[in-house]
């Protein structure tokens, strides 16, 4: 019965609301976008529309093998990349009612995934670590 | 019953054997570990001794962080710095007779866990999409 009320539960409590997730616009040159992530101190963040909605997410891999030459870093191309040509696209999403079990599922292979409401609207994000403190919080009852 | 089960399971099948692990020295330059990083995709990996064993890690931002100047990145500098000079020296290590339950607390904050045998030598790692892989297979019977 508790593994039912796990599976079941809803995400919304595990959402960090989009005012506290660091993110990029498409147009943003890759030199601005770089910098956010190297003071964030993050990994990959999500890359925003001028609606608001999620168009993907970038990563520094993605910004610094854009760049690598054969010899070093070009790192005077960054200021005339735009993110929206190197992000990667294909990323998950979920709604806000979407069950733990599909978040389990998803989290397997990607370390957060955006949450979006039913007008597709950013929402915020769920991360790996707030899933596994809550299977660790019901594993240990 | 089950949860015991698992809870005890030993994580020795879980683990990404160390050949397959990218890792680095600690007397290597900066320049040399941040190839490797964008190469390989990984955002952190571990940092080796002369005896194979594990004494940190180094990620991207690590690395970056460390030539952030007022105006730019001073990519010149990252041939001159250790690797060891900048690397994170607090990181987990489970045996490798851990208990699950002991993994996936470690890895509420850990993305990656690296494993040692009794001898402190370097056996592998353990990562947070292995651990949730085991847990929804487990949640799913
Ligand atoms: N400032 C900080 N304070 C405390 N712990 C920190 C931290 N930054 C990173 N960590 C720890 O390191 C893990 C990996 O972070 P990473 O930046 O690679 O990967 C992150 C990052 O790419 C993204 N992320 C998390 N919070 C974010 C935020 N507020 N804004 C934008 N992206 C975020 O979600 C991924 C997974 O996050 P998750 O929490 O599962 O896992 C995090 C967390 O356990
Ligand atoms: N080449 C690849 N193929 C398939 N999926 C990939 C991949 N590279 C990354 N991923 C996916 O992205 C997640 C985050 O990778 P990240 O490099 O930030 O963070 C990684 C990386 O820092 C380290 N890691 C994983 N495998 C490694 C290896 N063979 N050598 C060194 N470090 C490794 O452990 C962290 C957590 O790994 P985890 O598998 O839980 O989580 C991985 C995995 O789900």
């Amino acid at each position: 019965l508790k593994h039912r009320q796990l599976m079941t539960e809803e995400i919304s409590d595990l959402i960090i609301s989009h005012e506290k997730v660091a993110h990029v616009q498409l147009q943003n040159p890759l030199d601005h976008a770089l910098l956010i992530l190297i003071k964030s101190g993050y990994t990959a963040i999500p890359v925003l529309d001028k609606d608001y909605r999620v168009q993907g997410q970038i990563s520094k891999n993605e910004i610094l093998d854009s760049i690598l030459g054969l010899e070093r870093l070009e790192m005077e191309r960054l200021h005339d990349i735009t993110v929206e040509s190197v992000m990667n696209k294909r990323i998950p999403r979920l709604k806000t009612d979407a069950t733990f079990a599909k978040a389990l599922t998803t989290s397997i292979n990607h370390p957060f995934i955006c949450i979006e409401n039913e007008e597709a609207a950013f929402v915020g994000i769920l991360t790996r670590s707030s899933i596994l403190a809550l299977i660790h919080h019901y594993l240990q009852q």
